[in-house]
Formats: structure tokens, C-alpha cells, sequence
């Protein structure tokens, strides 16, 4: 473990625990994608089937226990509790184009060909994209409340973190996780965007985002 | 081949 690598976990669970606070408190979940969520709690029962096969660490065990529960806890808000704010019209993602390539990817390129360890290579590959809904869904909408930026906020420091962390690690360690690595990039990439737009803007004090 | 690597990442 190193810093880079927990304090990315910590802004992970900030990121999450701001949305579902935001979700809860207000009742609504409008401008929320509740494609996005549903992905990544998918991302999240893939690669975390190891809970119970294999111990690392009470950290490791934890953590993921409260992604899991939070996971799930945010989709049945946003589904089942405040489902009349969930505006289905604006989150028109079509994820069955992430779901199909990033399944066949995670078939053909994969450590080992094992069931654990493909569902976990689909996991990696799916965490990539699985914002991409959210994303599209502001682009669509034109705007985000600063709220849900602060979340996309924290969840792109995660990744920056991330990608910061393996560097220490092949540096300190030698380890270099090629699968995990080229995805993490790719996710990280998809957030520059947003973080131009959330450095020039919210931060601004404008309040909300709204996209030009 | 089985070359997986340690999964003890989040």
C-alpha cells in the first residue's frame, strides 16, 4: 500500500458517498445517470467475487464491503426510492455498445482464461467506460449541478491517484499490471474534459456547470 | 497459461 494508492481509495469513497448523500438529502436524482451507477456496481460484483475466496487485508475486505453496499444502496435510490425524479429521457446512453465490446475484450484479453479471472478483466475494462453515461448525459443536458461535479470531481482525483500509484509501485516494487494500467489511462482520459470544464468553471464560483 | 497477478487492489 502506498499513499497514492489509499488516498485514491479515500476519494473513491468520498466520490461515492458525496453522490449518495446528494441523492438521499434532495430527495431527487435528477441529472444523475442511473445507467452509470447500475455499470458500476456491475464493476463492482465482478471484481470483488473474491470476497469471500480470498483474504488480503481487513482494509481491503472492508472496503470493498462499503463500495458494494453503497453500490447498490445508490442504484435503488435512484430506481426504486426516487424513481419519479430519474429523468430516463436525458440518460439515453445506449450501454449495450460498452457492455457487448468490453465482454469480447475481456474474453480476448485476459491473464488467464478462468472464469474469476475474466469477470475480473471485465470489470477492469468496464470501469473504463462506465462513467460515459454520466458524461453524455451532462453533455445532453447542458448543465450539472455543482453537486454531481464534485462527485465526477472526486472520482477523476481517484483515477489521477491511481495512475500515480502504479508508477510508485513499478517504481518501488517492479509490479506492472498492463491490463489494469492501459484501462486506467483510458478511464483517466475520458475525465480531462470535465476537469477543464470543472477547473474553468465551477471552481469559478459559477455554481452549476453549464457546457457552451 | 495462468500468469494473474496479485489482486490485492480495489
Amino acid at each position: 500500500m502506498n499513499i497514492f494508492r489509499l488516498s485514491g481509495d479515500v476519494c473513491h469513497l468520498v466520490a461515492i458517498i458525496i453522490l449518495f448523500l446528494k441523492i438521499w438529502r434532495s430527495k431527487s436524482c435528477a441529472g444523475i445517470s442511473g445507467k452509470s451507477q447500475l455499470l458500476f456496481a456491475l464493476v463492482f460484483t465482478t471484481r470483488y467475487l473474491d470476497l469471500f475466496t480470498a483474504f488480503i487485508s481487513i482494509y481491503n475486505t472492508v472496503m470493498k464491503v462499503v463500495f458494494l453496499v453503497l453500490a447498490y444502496a445508490t442504484v435503488s435510490l435512484i430506481y426504486f426510492r426516487f424513481r419519479k425524479s430519474y429523468d430516463s429521457e436525458s440518460d439515453s446512453f445506449r450501454v449495450e455498445f460498452l457492455l457487448v465490446p468490453v465482454a469480447g475484450l475481456s474474453f480476448l484479453e485476459n491473464y488467464s482464461f478462468t472464469p474469476l479471472e475474466i469477470l475480473w478483466t471485465f470489470s477492469i475494462y468496464l470501469e473504463s467506460v462506465a462513467i460515459l453515461p454520466q458524461l453524455f448525459m451532462i453533455t445532453k443536458t447542458g448543465e450539472a449541478e455543482s453537486i454531481t461535479t464534485h462527485y465526477l470531481f472526486f472520482l477523476g482525483l481517484y483515477r489521477t491517484l491511481y495512475l500515480a500509484n502504479w508508477v510508485w509501485r513499478y517504481h518501488e516494487e517492479g509490479f506492472f499490471d498492463q491490463i489494469a494500467v492501459v484501462s486506467g489511462v483510458v478511464q483517466t482520459i475520458f475525465y480531462c474534459d470535465f476537469f477543464y470544464l470543472y477547473f474553468t468553471r465551477v471552481l469559478r464560483g459559477s455554481g452549476k456547470m453549464t457546457l457552451p | 497459461e495462468d500468469d494473474t497477478l496479485p489482486k490485492d487492489e480495489l
